[in-house]
C-alpha cells in the first residue's frame, strides 16, 4: 500500500 | 506543521510533565496505572526506533527525547521509586488482551512489511488503548484525585487536537494517514466519557472526580 507517507508526527 | 499539531504535541508534553510531577511531589502513585505508564513507554519506544536513522527537524527530534525520557522516569517511579504506594491491586487490566490483538494487527494491516513500519504500526495501534488500564482503574476505584483528571484531560485533548490537525492536512496538504487517522479517532473515542465526567464533575469544583 502507500508507504509515501510522511513520518513527521509524533 | 500547523497550530492544531503544535498545540496537540504540547498539551501531550504537558499531559506528562503534570503526572511525573503530581508522583514526584506527592512521593506516591496512588490511583495511577503502570500499567497504561508501561504501555505508553512502549509505544514511544516502537514508534521513536527512527530517532536515529531518520532526521526531520530539531523540533522532531528533541521531542521524541524528552517523551521518552519522561515516559521511562513515570515508569521507574512508579515501579521502583515509589512501588510502596503503586496499588497493583486496582491496576488489574489484563494488558495481554490489548497487547495480542495490537501486534496481530501490526502485522495484517500496516503500509509495508518491513521490522520498522511493523513497529511504528504495533505502536500506533497500542497507543489508540494504552489509555485503558488507567480508565479501567478508575471504574475499579470508583474515584480519581483531580491532577490525575487533569492529567487525562490534557491527554485526551492532545488527540483532539491532532483529530483537528488531520482535517487541516488534508485539506491544505491532501495528507492522510489512514491508519494513524483510523486509531486516533477510536483513541479519542475512549476519552469521551471521561470527558463527560471531568466537565460534570470536576470542573464544578467538586475536586475529587467520584464515579456514579
Amino acid at each position: 500500500e502507500d508507504d509515501k507517507i510522511p513520518k513527521d508526527e509524533l | 506543521m500547523n497550530i492544531f499539531r503544535l498545540s496537540g504535541d504540547v498539551c501531550h508534553l504537558v499531559a506528562i510533565i503534570i503526572l511525573f510531577l503530581k508522583i514526584w511531589r506527592s512521593k506516591s502513585c496512588a490511583g495511577i496505572s503502570g500499567k497504561s505508564q508501561l504501555l505508553f513507554a512502549l509505544v514511544f519506544t516502537t514508534r521513536y526506533l527512527d530517532l536515529f536513522t531518520a532526521f526531520i527537524s530539531i523540533y522532531n527530534t528533541v521531542m521524541k527525547v524528552v517523551f521518552l525520557v519522561l515516559a521511562y522516569a513515570t515508569v521507574s517511579l512508579i515501579y521502583f521509586r515509589f512501588r510502596k504506594s503503586y496499588d497493583s491491586e486496582s491496576d488489574s487490566f489484563r494488558v495481554e488482551f490489548l497487547l495480542v490483538p495490537v501486534a496481530g494487527l501490526s502485522f495484517l494491516e500496516n503500509y509495508s512489511f518491513t521490522p520498522l513500519e511493523i513497529l511504528w504500526t504495533f505502536s500506533i495501534y497500542l497507543e489508540s488503548v494504552a489509555i485503558l488500564p488507567q480508565l479501567f482503574m478508575i471504574t475499579k476505584t470508583g474515584e480519581a484525585e483531580s491532577i490525575t483528571t487533569h492529567y487525562l484531560f490534557f491527554l485526551g485533548l492532545y488527540r483532539t487536537l491532532y483529530l483537528a490537525n488531520w482535517v487541516w492536512r488534508y485539506h491544505e496538504e491532501g495528507f492522510f494517514d489512514q491508519i494513524a487517522v483510523v486509531s486516533g479517532v477510536v483513541q479519542t473515542i475512549f476519552y469521551c466519557d471521561f470527558f463527560y465526567l471531568y466537565f460534570t464533575r470536576v470542573l464544578r469544583g467538586s475536586g475529587k472526580m467520584t464515579l456514579p
